[in-house]
């Protein structure tokens, strides 16, 4: 998952 | 009508001044165009109907597999017609064959051509092409998935309502011929995803992090 963590982090943000 | 609802407004390329390369400068702004472009999929994907239900895991998955097929989809739509066979990439941003094979995307311009003439060849409705769309990454053999059931699910909602609209326009075989065109999609990405990562391993052309991030998992 560190290696993807942009794409996790914005999956994550509710907007 | 909700993938029509929430498609979003094309972007507008933010030309790039830090080179007094002309051909770099074309690549550098394109792929500035790609990265914003992302991340308004990222935006958009979360409001496919059933996709925010999906875990983590697999909204990731669908997106890391699936994202340039979608993107090429706008791309290929906004290519049709286009005078001089120019690729659309916004409406401030059209490359001739010339300007893509100087830089280096010449391979990349053969394959987004013959994906526009055969949508253009196939009169896509803009209720198709959305649906085209969402469909690209929910159909996008994502491995490994964390739930095939919901995955299944999701794929079935938009099978079921691209199913429902052709069958109001009373087209038999509209759905079939757009799911067929598939295979074309699925090779046009993976011929533009090798063209990045070309530029970016043998010419240095630096990428943006979440671009780069997206390239990646598919390296």
């Amino acid at each position: 998952k560190e290696k993807h963590k942009i794409l996790h982090q914005l999956l994550q943000n509710s907007t | 009508s909700h993938l029509l609802l929430t498609e979003p407004t094309p972007l507008a390329a933010n030309q790039d001044d830090s080179t007094n390369d002309g051909s770099l400068r074309t690549l550098l702004t394109l792929c500035d165009l790609l990265n914003r472009e992302l991340l308004v999929l990222i935006g958009w994907a979360k409001q496919i109907p059933g996709f925010s239900g999906l875990s983590l895991v697999d909204q990731m998955s669908l997106l890391q597999s699936g994202w340039m097929e979608a993107l090429l989809v706008g791309v290929a739509w906004r290519s049709q017609g286009a005078p001089g066979d120019e690729l659309v990439f916004a409406g401030n941003l059209r490359l001739d064959e010339a300007q893509c094979r100087a830089t280096g995307l010449a391979d990349l311009y053969e394959a987004l051509r013959h994906l526009t003439a055969k949508y253009q060849a196939m009169n896509l409705s803009p209720e198709e092409v959305v649906t085209l769309k969402a469909m690209a990454l929910a159909n996008s053999d994502a491995d490994p998935v964390d739930c095939p059931d919901s995955v299944q699910r999701f794929q079935d909602g938009l099978h079921e309502a691209l199913q429902e609209y052709e069958s109001s326009r009373r087209e038999q075989h509209r759905a079939g011929r757009l799911l067929m065109s598939l295979p074309l999609l699925r090779q046009t990405a993976d011929r533009a995803v090798q063209a990045f990562l070309r530029l970016h391993r043998h010419r240095c052309v630096p990428l943006h992090k979440l671009l780069l991030e997206m390239l990646d998992a598919k390296a």
